[in-house]
This record gives C-alpha cells, sequence and structure tokens, in this order.
C-alpha cells in the first residue's frame, strides 16, 4: 500500500507545471523515505531530478518499494481539477496498474477522486556524480526567469560567465546582442532578492535557451534559484519545494564542434 | 559553431 497526503498541495501541482513541457512520460519511485522522479528529455539534452522527502508530506506510508509509471501530461491534467487549497492525497495498491488522487478542500465538504491508468515505462537511471562546482549562483528566481525570456530573443544559446564581480548573461544573432549583468548584492532586506556568489574558478559555458525558458516553468516553486557551474559539466538549476524537497534541471552545455 | 552535447556524454548509465 502506497498514501501520501499532503495539506499544502499546491506544491504538487507546481512541481507538474514544472516538469510536463519538459517530459511527456516518466516513473515516480516511491519508497519509504520518500517519491523520486529522474529522467531526461526526449532529446537527451537534459535531465530532471525530483525529490519529495516523506517527513514533508503530512501522512506517508510506503510498504513496499514501487515504481509509478505515469503519462505526465494525464497526471497534470487531473492534477489541475485541484484547487490551491487542496488537500492532496496519492494512492496505490502494491503491483497496482492505477494510481488514485484525492483532492479535498480545507473544510472537508468537497471531496474529488480521479482514478489515473499507470504505465510501464523501462526508464534509464543514470549516476550523478558528487561534484564540487567552480561557481553556485544563488539569485531570485523570477529574475532569473526574466533574463532568459529577454536573451532568448536575441537567439538560441546564452552564454553565462561568472567571476568574482559578478555573473554575466549574454546572448547574440540577428538583431544585436544582449549582455546583462549581475552584480552580488551587498546587502538586502529580503534574502529571496539577494544574489550570492560562491566561486573558486571563473567559469564561462554555453546553453541553449530553449531548455532554460523549460526550467523557468518551476519559477511558481521557489523564491530563488541556485545555479551550479562547473568548466564542461552538465549546469544545474535547482528550485527547492518549500521544505520538501528540490526540483533539479541538468543541462549539457553547449559544445566546440 | 558549437554544437549541443548530451547528458549520456556526463553521466553514467547504470
Amino acid at each position: 500500500m502506497f498514501e501520501a497526503r499532503l495539506v499544502q498541495g499546491n506544491l504538487l501541482k507546481k512541481v507538474l507545471e514544472s516538469l510536463k513541457d519538459l517530459l511527456t512520460e516518466a516513473s515516480w519511485d516511491c519508497a519509504d523515505t520518500g517519491i523520486q522522479l529522474q529522467a531526461m528529455d526526449n532529446s537527451h539534452v537534459s535531465l530532471v531530478s525530483v525529490q519529495l522527502r516523506a517527513d514533508g508530506f503530512d501522512k506517508f506510508r510506503c510498504d513496499r518499494q514501487l515504481s509509478m509509471g505515469m503519462n505526465l501530461t494525464s497526471m497534470s491534467k487531473i492534477l489541475r481539477c485541484a484547487a490551491n487549497d487542496d488537500i492532496i492525497t496519492i494512492k496505490a495498491q502494491d503491483q497496482a496498474d492505477n494510481v488514485t488522487f484525492v483532492f479535498e478542500s480545507p473544510n472537508q465538504e468537497k471531496v474529488a477522486d480521479y482514478e489515473m491508468k499507470l504505465m510501464n515505462l523501462d526508464q534509464e537511471h543514470l549516476g550523478i556524480p558528487e561534484t564540487d562546482y567552480a561557481a553556485v549562483i544563488k539569485l531570485p528566481a523570477a529574475e532569473f526567469q526574466r533574463i532568459i525570456k529577454d536573451l532568448s530573443q536575441f537567439g538560441e544559446s546564452v552564454v553565462i560567465s561568472c567571476t568574482k564581480e559578478g555573473v554575466k548573461f549574454s546572448a547574440a544573432g540577428d538583431i544585436g546582442v544582449g549582455n546583462i549583468k549581475l552584480a552580488q548584492t551587498a546587502s538586502v532586506d529580503k534574502e529571496e532578492e539577494a544574489v550570492t556568489i560562491e566561486m573558486q574558478e571563473p567559469v564561462t559555458l554555453t546553453f541553449a535557451c530553449r531548455y532554460l525558458n523549460m526550467f523557468t516553468k518551476a519559477t511558481c516553486l521557489a523564491p530563488q534559484v541556485t545555479l551550479s557551474m562547473s568548466p564542461e559539466v552538465p549546469l544545474v538549476v535547482e528550485y527547492k519545494i518549500g521544505d520538501m524537497g528540490h526540483v533539479r534541471y541538468y543541462l549539457a552545455p553547449k559544445i566546440e564542434d | 559553431s558549437r554544437g549541443q552535447g548530451v547528458i549520456l556524454q556526463y553521466f553514467a548509465s547504470h
């Protein structure tokens, strides 16, 4: 028996919004420690990793490990039927071929349940090595979204360059060149408005705007986003899911042909 | 020009 109840059901709605443009189907791996998802996009350029820890749920029971393969477009349609303040419960029997989503209004006066067929997905799991990144940049998630949206008008790629002075995002194309520089904030009233940079060595990498734009669908999840970069390795774009986990996107850099 | 790398170049499948 698997059952996970989340009073703050809108977190799950937001997680799905942040995945559905990148992935069409994926497996949710459930264990007594929580729920995890790892999947590559269709072109194998990026990887998404989601963690939802058991202790972040209001009730969590997972008697035996199970992998629930789901069509994320369908899951997203179902979760859109939940109100933002609904309590969401996910339930499945052991070795079941379907999963049930239960949405309760906060006053318990409306209860809806939706059943969805599970899929058998033979998904490849990748080992992500522990990496000490050369630069770790934290900035407001909405700022990052805006920067990527703005620079996407100029070209297909964004160059992210981090030095001790700050971080620079650049794009070039037919209409011209765009550069956006962010300095580390000296002092801020609110922590979530800060730009902070932890840098071991300067690093410059080039990434496809298309993917960065898809990652910023997770902006609704968290006030801040963390970008971790090292030379010649994938960028990590991380959004926290409340205090229960994270969505991490890994994006392969553009390389010299 | 720059080509797009794939994630499998960096992370081992298991």
